[in-house]
């Protein structure tokens, strides 16, 4: 089984 | 006072159906430098990031940088009032409420103008850190489309998976599995139908279709497609649009659980 990541888990808030 | 004139509307309508299927708005950020958005879709799995330089306008000016947020579906309706050899400008005021896009086509006998009223939108910039890819392919931007919208048909994501003697796209579902392999080319008649592949590092990573799809409706606006990939990272899918920008995306991949 694979799960979706949000992008935001990869890429922070500036 | 903001002004933007770029000789034919097409790029402009090919930049908006290459975002609209992802992004019901988004805010359009315009500096001396040329006019940038950037926005996630509206489940958070991907990013998109467009540039267009200033200096790939026909004329432009920005006295003040300023935010647009704009409703991409009422820019269609009002891009789709256009031919595509009109001549497009992009007018705002400095603190303005309004845009307008002015039409006039090629032999000036018909110049039409929309005002379209601007929106506040929430903008949540992410920082996107430099990367050295383990792999960077170059392909056919049609030939990328065509895997992908080929493969869709089989399952519900796409493992892309890249060595040094090629990049292999897979897919598996209810009806059985599919694989299409592509191998570096050699020698190419055109430089558009080139596939290269720098690797640094084998990766395979797996991604939703459904993205994937999305992305290739930027497919009018480039010959080639890049994409770059290493582990546990969002890929990248670029487009690089003549003379004026480019169109990214970053896909969050599916991990296993």
């Amino acid at each position: 089984r694979t799960k979706q990541n949000r992008i935001s888990h990869y890429f922070k808030k500036t | 006072m903001f002004e933007a004139r770029l000789i034919n509307s097409v790029t402009f309508k090919k930049v908006l159906d290459a975002i609209k299927d992802l992004l019901n708005e988004a805010s359009f950020d315009c500096s001396e430098a040329g006019i940038q958005l950037q926005a996630m879709d509206n489940s958070h799995v991907s990013l998109v990031s467009l540039a267009l330089r200033s200096d790939g306008f026909d004329k432009y000016r920005c006295d003040r940088n300023l935010t647009m947020g704009m409703n991409l579906a009422s820019m269609s309706k009002i891009f789709r009032c256009s031919s595509n050899d009109d001549t497009v400008t992009i007018k705002a005021q400095d603190d303005a409420d309004t845009v307008t896009f002015m039409f006039e086509s090629k032999k000036q006998e018909k110049i039409s103008d929309y005002e379209m009223k601007l929106m506040n939108l929430d903008q949540e910039h992410l920082g996107i850190p430099d990367t050295d890819f383990s792999c960077v392919i170059r392909m056919p931007a049609g030939e990328f489309a065509r895997i992908v919208r080929d493969l869709s048909q089989f399952g519900e994501s796409i493992v892309i998976s890249c060595t040094k003697e090629g990049v292999k796209f897979s897919t598996s579902g209810d009806i059985g599995s599919a694989n299409v392999k592509l191998a570096q080319t050699s020698s190419f008649e055109k430089e558009e139908e080139a596939v290269i592949i720098e690797m640094q590092e084998p990766v395979t990573l797996t991604f939703a279709c459904q993205y994937l799809n999305s992305f290739t409706k930027a497919t009018p606006l480039a010959n080639q497609v890049q994409l770059s990939m290493s582990d546990n990272v969002p890929l990248v899918v670029e487009y690089q649009i003549p003379d004026l920008g480019h169109l990214r995306y970053y896909l969050a991949p599916k991990i296993e659980e």
